[in-house]
Parts: structure tokens; C-alpha cells; sequence
């Protein structure tokens, strides 16, 4: 509602057992091809607990009134075998209820690197015990998640906020076009850059190789998203032209070992742009999801 | 990228404090040897294929 994509996608609870609960979301055209996640929240709707339950907890473990809920997300691999990832964890009070959110953009994330559309966002929610040993708290037992009987409505039933930005507008442009000059109002792209190190004094007689490389660098402005969505998330800052994508280089260099010159080859990590985005600073680094 | 960032990206690798200071006579005669160059080569061409992820 407050992003300029806004999309909402309803859940399904497939299967519950007493503290873990298997969400399944169809993704499916979901999010707009040439878009990018900013951020996808789940919400849960946490419902009360009976005063008789809530004075019984009382009586019998006075210690919390804390459950920890957890969500993680899970990928059923080809051969049958299960995989999961931590995702967001966090402690909720049996004295409360309504919606909960958790922030499962990197859950998201895992399933776009999948590049199967087709198949559903699969999220493991479970309910724990704030902690464990002899004085732990049994609050965890009252904690309830709507609808695991849907209450015909869909209130209550889970739901997956996906917050996109449009690339098109959003994003960057690729390379610079070579015959425009760069100005205030140019889109961040990625411009041509001649680093010459045989003109550079210190380099002098000892790198070899290579005489100068293309380091390219992004230039240009990105266009910044919807007030609401800053005002929503205030810990995103300005959206910013950056390297996002880089290489090494390889370089020639002679170092003296016992007096007298020795060729070596030592490798610089990321001295040659590959690819310019508009990214905000305290946006979410996907991780890489290993194979 | 400046000359600096250069510099200071290539003294780490080195694990050099400052840039070594060599005269044209030490390298005039110098020959790299092909298994060094075969060396740069073949990471010359990994740095092509291989990216990482930035910011």
C-alpha cells in the first residue's frame, strides 16, 4: 500500500503440528520481471489467549510470559531432500495478540535465485521456548497462529507483503552512451575509465605488467523511490550509483629478494567495474545461496 | 579509483609499508619468466569470468 508495487500474496498453512507450522505461498507472477525486492514482510496474526489459560499459565510457570517464534525458510531439492535457512527470529508475549511481522526478504531472495517460478515460497514457522533448562517458561504452548482453521473470511490468514521497486525507473542503464556527456541529470551508468600506471611515479620500474587498464566508473543519479517508502523504512538511505558487480586485476610486479629483482604476480580484488546499480545503503546484501 | 587506492590495494597484497623503490638498471635486464607469465595470464582470464558482488 505504501510502495509504488505493492504486491499481496495470501498463504497457506499445509501442514501444523503443536509448534511448527509449513507456509506455502504461490510466487507465481508475483513479482514484475525487471523489478527488484526491497523488502517482503510476512505477517501472522497471533491470536488471544483465553483469560482461563492466561490465569492457569500464571499459576503453574509465573517465570515468562515469552514464546520465540521462528521462521526459516525451506527448499525441497529434487532428490527429496530438505534444506533450511534461518531467516527471522523473534520473541512474542502471550499477553499480546494481532498481526506479527517478520522480515523474510532474504527468504525471497533464496527462492529467486532458485529461477523456478513455478514452484511455491515454502516458509517453516515454529514456536519455541524463549529458552531452555529447568526454569523455562511453557508460554510457548499458548501461542496460537491464525487460521490454522480458516475462519472463512481470510482474516487472519498469513500473509506476504512484497514491496518492489520498478528497475526500469529505479535502475541503472548500463554502460554511458560515449557520445553524451556526463551531467547532473544523467542516469547512473557505467562509464569508460583508463587507469595509465606506466604515468604513475610510485609504479616506476617495478609493475610490470599490465601498462594501464579499463577500471571503468559509475556516474549518474539514481531516482529516488516514494517518500512512504523512506518514511517506512528510515534505515534505507539515498538510493546511490555503485559498482555493484566487480573483477580483479591481475598485475606483474618486481619485488627484491636478496638484492636483486624478482618478477611475481600478485592480484588487486576489485579494480575493474562490471556493473553500475542504484542501490541504498542499508539495503539487504542477498546472500549467496550455495548450491 | 585513485592512484592511492591503487597503491594502497597493491602494498596489501605485498604486505609492503610502502612502494619499493627500484632503478631502471634492476629491471633493464630483467627477463620474466614464462611460468610467471603463465601465471598472469591465466588470471587475467579467471578475472574475466569470475565477478563479485559489490555493495
Amino acid at each position: 500500500r505504501f510502495s509504488q508495487n505493492f504486491r499481496e500474496v495470501a498463504g497457506r498453512f499445509l501442514v501444523s503440528q503443536a509448534s511448527t507450522h509449513l507456509l506455502v505461498f504461490i510466487m507465481e507472477q508475483r513479482l514484475p520481471p525487471n523489478s527488484e525486492l526491497v523488502q517482503a514482510v510476512l505477517r501472522l496474526f497471533q491470536e488471544p489467549v483465553p483469560q482461563a489459560a492466561l490465569r492457569r499459565h500464571e499459576r503453574l510457570s509465573p517465570r515468562s510470559d515469552w514464546a520465540r517464534v521462528t521462521v526459516e525458510w525451506l527448499q525441497v531439492r529434487k532428490d527429496g531432500s530438505n534444506r533450511t535457512a534461518l531467516i527471522d527470529s523473534r520473541l512474542v508475549s502471550i499477553r499480546e495478540s494481532g498481526w506479527k511481522a517478520f522480515d523474510v526478504t532474504e527468504a525471497v531472495n533464496f527462492w529467486q535465485q532458485l529461477s523456478r517460478p513455478q514452484e511455491p515460497l515454502l516458509l517453516q514457522v515454529s514456536v519455541q521456548r524463549e529458552h531452555l533448562g529447568p526454569l523455562a517458561s511453557s508460554a510457548h504452548k499458548l501461542v496460537r497462529l491464525a487460521s490454522q482453521e480458516p475462519l472463512g473470511n481470510g482474516q487472519g490468514e498469513p500473509q506476504l507483503e512484497l514491496h518492489t521497486l520498478n528497475l526500469r525507473d529505479f535502475g541503472a542503464q548500463g554502460n554511458c552512451d560515449a557520445e553524451a556527456p556526463v551531467t547532473q541529470g544523467t542516469r547512473c551508468c557505467r562509464q569508460e575509465m583508463y587507469i595509465d600506471l606506466q604515468g604513475m611515479k610510485w609504479a616506476e620500474n617495478w609493475v610490470l605488467e599490465p601498462p594501464g587498464f579499463l577500471a571503468y566508473e559509475c556516474v549518474g543519479t539514481c531516482q529516488q523511490p516514494p517518500e512512504a517508502l523512506t518514511f517506512k523504512w528510515p534505515f534505507l538511505g539515498p538510493r546511490q550509483c555503485i559498482a555493484s558487480e566487480t573483477t580483479s586485476l591481475p598485475m606483474i610486479v618486481s619485488i627484491k629478494e636478496g638484492g636483486r629483482p624478482r618478477p611475481q604476480v600478485v592480484s588487486l580484488p576489485n579494480m575493474r567495474v562490471q556493473k553500475c546499480s542504484c542501490a541504498s545503503d542499508g539495503a539487504l546484501v542477498p546472500r549467496k545461496l550455495e548450491p | 579509483m585513485t592512484e592511492e587506492q591503487i597503491l594502497g590495494s597493491l602494498l596489501q597484497q605485498l604486505h609492503l609499508g610502502e612502494a619499493p623503490v627500484l632503478d631502471k638498471s634492476d629491471v633493464e635486464e630483467l627477463v620474466t619468466p614464462a611460468h610467471v607469465r603463465a601465471q598472469y595470464v591465466a588470471l587475467l582470464k579467471r578475472s574475466h569470468e569470475v565477478r563479485s558482488r559489490g555493495k
